[in-house]
């Protein structure tokens, strides 16, 4: 473990904890998707299916069933509880465009052909392309509430600290995975143009919109 | 090597 993954991982936590408390306390999804929800509560699933055969550390467990755990319950929020202030209108990214090529893919890069590692495989392509509903969504709406581009923001610092955690673990551990370092960077690039718009926009008290 | 070590991040 080093710094970079840490603070990656915390902000990552506070990520999805903070989009739950948004939806919880607004008793509201609007401006949500649903549909990058769907795909992100995927990716765990199919990436911690070894929650409870491969045990790393106490801390590994944890993090990997509260993220499990998060994600069923923002998934719960939207289409359950609050469906009724569900934008469906405005969530019409197709995940069927991202979910059959992400999954034609990890059948065909994967580093062992067995059914855990394609999974897993499966979950690092889906993770680095699972935003895209959500930011469609800004695009179509034209903006964001703060505390959605708060979530938008740590969650996108998540993977980037992420690929400093590669390079550190590159040069100190001589250790890398180039599926994980090529989909995180993608996924990272993904939000370059909304940290442009955070960092110039909401961090001097504007609204996030997007020019129309 | 690189396999078993992969599994341990999130």
């Amino acid at each position: 473990m080093n710094i970079f993954r840490l603070v990656g991982d915390l902000s990552h936590l506070l990520a999805i904890l903070l989009l739950l408390w948004k939806i919880w306390k607004t008793r509201s999804c609007a401006g949500v998707s649903g549909k990058s929800q769907i795909m992100f509560g995927l990716v765990y699933i199919t990436r911690y299916l070894d929650l409870f055969t491969n045990f790393i550390s106490i801390y590994n467990t944890t993090m990997k069933a509260i993220f499990i755990a998060v994600a069923i319950a923002t998934i719960y929020l939207i289409y359950f509880k609050f469906k009724a202030t569900y934008d469906s209108n405005h969530d019409t990214f197709r995940m069927e465009f991202l979910i059959v090529p992400v999954g034609g893919l990890a059948f065909l890069v994967n580093h062992d052909f067995t059914a855990l590692e394609i999974l897993w495989t499966f979950s690092i392509y889906l993770e680095s392309v699972a935003i895209l509903p959500q930011l469609f969504m800004i695009s179509k709406t034209g903006e964001a509430e703060t505390i959605t581009s708060h979530y938008l923001f740590a969650l996108g610092s998540y993977r980037a600290l992420y690929i400093v955690n590669w390079v550190y673990r590159y040069y100190f551990e001589g250790f890398f995975d180039l599926i994980a370092i090529v989909a995180g960077c993608v996924q990272t690039i993904l939000y370059c143009d909304f940290f442009y718009l955070y960092v110039t926009k909401v961090m001097h008290g504007k609204k996030l919109s997007l020019p129309a | 090597e690189i396999q078993q070590k992969k599994k341990d991040e999130l």
